[in-house]
């Protein structure tokens, strides 16, 4: 474990905290889609297909099981939750992800470490979160005013897998014969698609503004 | 035998 690993997987458990606090809080997923919230659950359940056959640490253990459990709660709240699910905006979170899905499970049967279904699942999870914040940044375009909470958890999304990049480079210096060429590639690219929210995060830290997507 | 593609990380 590095010091760049940590701040990663701090940054992206502070991302989760911080929407947890958005639809706790405020009893609303307005600004939220839940398309990417599924396709989170989606990435963690087949990521820690390992999760009861490998044992890595308590603390990969740990953090495995609240990625799971909150991003399945989070889909909950917003397809069953008597209050929340009301603010959801259904008819502006429309990005049909499913051809998400099934890119990213083709890929994964020609790209992987190894040709097993825990593997062949393993680089699906990796190229699905590369995607999986299309429909959250489609949806930040359609929905003109976005909350600070909203825009603050895609903020730490996106700064997660940027120190990950960190942590890969740091690794690949320090450890002989280190590559992560899957997740690599991929989390460059995830993080490549964060590149205007950035832009436009910045900007409005910056005047002091509200946080603002050109459509 | 192939070492099984590690993923210590998350």
């Amino acid at each position: 474990m590095n010091v760049f690993r940590l701040a990663g997987d701090m940054t992206h458990l502070l991302s989760i905290l911080l929407l947890l606090l958005k639809i706790y809080a405020t009893k609303s997923c307005s600004g939220v889609s839940r398309k990417t919230q599924e396709l989170y659950a989606i990435v963690f359940i087949f990521r820690y297909l390992d999760l009861f056959t490998d044992f890595i640490s308590v603390y990969n253990t740990f953090m495995k099981v609240v990625f799971i459990a909150s991003s399945l709660a989070i889909v909950w709240c917003m397809r069953f939750h008597p209050v929340v699910r009301r603010s959801y905006d259904r008819e502006l979170d429309t990005f049909r992800y499913f051809f998400l899905v099934g890119a990213s499970f083709a890929l994964a049967l020609i790209w992987h470490e190894k040709f097993s279904v825990q593997e062949v699942f393993w680089a699906f999870s990796i190229y699905l979160e590369a995607v999986a914040i299309l429909p959250q940044l489609v949806l930040l375009q359609r929905s003109g005013n976005v909350d600070n909470l909203t825009g603050q958890y895609v903020f730490f999304l996106g700064a997660y897998r940027a120190f990950y990049i960190l942590n890969w480079i740091y690794r690949y210096l320090t450890e002989p014969r280190f590559t992560r060429w899957i997740a690599g590639t991929s989390g460059v690219v995830q993080t490549a698609l964060y590149a205007d929210f950035f832009y436009y995060y910045f900007i409005s830290w910056k005047n002091n503004s509200k946080l603002k997507l050109p459509a | 035998v192939e070492l099984p593609a590690n993923h210590d990380e998350l």
